[in-house]
């Protein structure tokens, strides 16, 4: 919530102070999943495989939100907003280069927020299959909730046709933000 | 001295997934 809080903190009690920052949101994101219909229907292991899988690419989504292409800042979650110059200090800088192109895209097809939270269920549920015992089921898992954003935002804007298409050719994207950048190094103090 | 534990995003997020399920079972 809070990567940056003054000089007196050094790069190190930054850095894991930014690397605290992901331990909630993981968390909601496995509440989420389990809010999902049929989600946990799912075998435990297929649950946690797709969650493993995809958890990072929901996580981007949740968080371009929080970037500003415009001036390029990102607000965090204690709502102070911090430039990406700041952040670059951090060793992220590849990453959130990253997140500002996907954010950008993203952004700019306007999503409501119910779109946006069934988006994220279809990104959960479209992560890598390897490891996954039961594809079958996943597969239908993916066709009804492919199908129901498709409904949703098809209903909302019966002129443009092309909203779905686009919507969906983030999901490559989101695997490529996935491979390049989910190996990035976390620091955590023992004490 | 601190000692710190470092490890990828990608290992984080499963150990977060894994201590989740298996609190919950």
């Amino acid at each position: 919530a809070c990567p940056v809080s003054g000089a007196d903190r050094s790069s190190q009690e930054i850095w894991e102070s930014f690397s605290q920052c992901f331990t909630p949101a993981v968390k909601e994101v496995v509440e989420f999943a389990k809010g999902i219909p049929g989600f946990q229907e799912l075998s435990q292991q297929d649950q946690v495989m797709l969650l493993k899988s995809g958890t990072f690419q929901v996580l981007m989504v949740r968080f371009c939100t929080l970037f500003n292409a415009e001036d390029r800042t990102v607000t965090f979650l204690n709502g102070k907003t911090y430039p990406l110059s700041t952040l670059r200090a951090l060793g992220m800088g590849s990453l959130l280069d990253a997140m500002f192109e996907f954010s950008e895209k993203l952004g700019s097809l306007g999503l409501e927020p119910d779109e946006m939270a069934l988006f994220m269920a279809v990104v959960l549920v479209s992560a890598d299959r390897s490891g996954i015992l039961d594809m079958w089921a996943v597969e239908q898992l993916q066709e009804g909730l492919i199908r129901a954003l498709r409904s949703l935002i098809n209903r909302r804007r019966p002129d443009d046709t092309t909203l779905f298409p686009k919507l969906l050719l983030r999901l490559p994207d989101l695997r490529t933000l996935n491979n390049f950048h989910s190996e990035k190094l976390l620091a955590f103090r023992i004490d | 001295h601190k000692t710190h534990r470092v490890m990828t995003l990608a290992d984080h997020i499963s150990h977060i997934i894994t201590q989740d399920f298996a609190r919950n079972q």
